[in-house]
């Protein structure tokens, strides 16, 4: 489970606007 | 230049394209008891980035069973209560027949999306976090 929710974790932060 | 949170109040696209906005909404959200509606967003777009990039194949698969059994699995879900039953079972099947589509979660994030757009994003530009912010 831990890495599936490392797996998303890394998807959704993949995601995110780069700070500006 | 235009305040950062008056862009954000402009559309939800520009909400979710500046971190600031994202955190704000995302306290919001876990308010609401809704925080996963955001995450889910983030993760169908991260889904199709990685999708886009060559090999990689079986993360792929391990990403979107672990998207589907997070989110999509369980009908009372906050997530998969806001997404058509055609379009969950369509992701279940890709899921089941291990035919991971670039485009399998498009739609259900286009769905939760107009939901954000219809109830959430308006109730959040009145709600006290957004306007003791501004």
């Amino acid at each position: 489970i831990d890495s599936e929710d490392d797996l998303l974790q890394e998807c959704i932060s993949s995601a995110m606007p780069k700070k500006k | 230049p235009t305040p950062p949170y008056v862009k954000w109040a402009e559309s939800l696209h520009s909400l979710l394209d500046d971190q600031e906005g994202i955190h704000l909404f995302r306290m919001f959200l876990r308010q609401e008891a809704c925080g996963d509606v955001l995450d889910f967003w983030f993760a169908c777009s991260g889904f199709r980035k990685l999708e886009a990039a060559e090999g990689n194949e079986e993360k792929k698969v391990k990403l979107a069973k672990a998207i589907y059994k997070k989110y999509i699995l369980d009908n009372s879900g906050i997530v998969s209560r806001q997404i058509k039953p055609a379009t969950k079972s369509f992701i279940r099947d890709c899921v089941a027949k291990l035919h991971v589509d670039p485009a399998m979660f498009d739609q259900a994030q286009t769905e939760i999306q107009a939901a954000m757009e219809e109830n959430t994003y308006p109730v959040f530009l009145k709600s006290d976090i957004y306007l003791e912010y501004t």
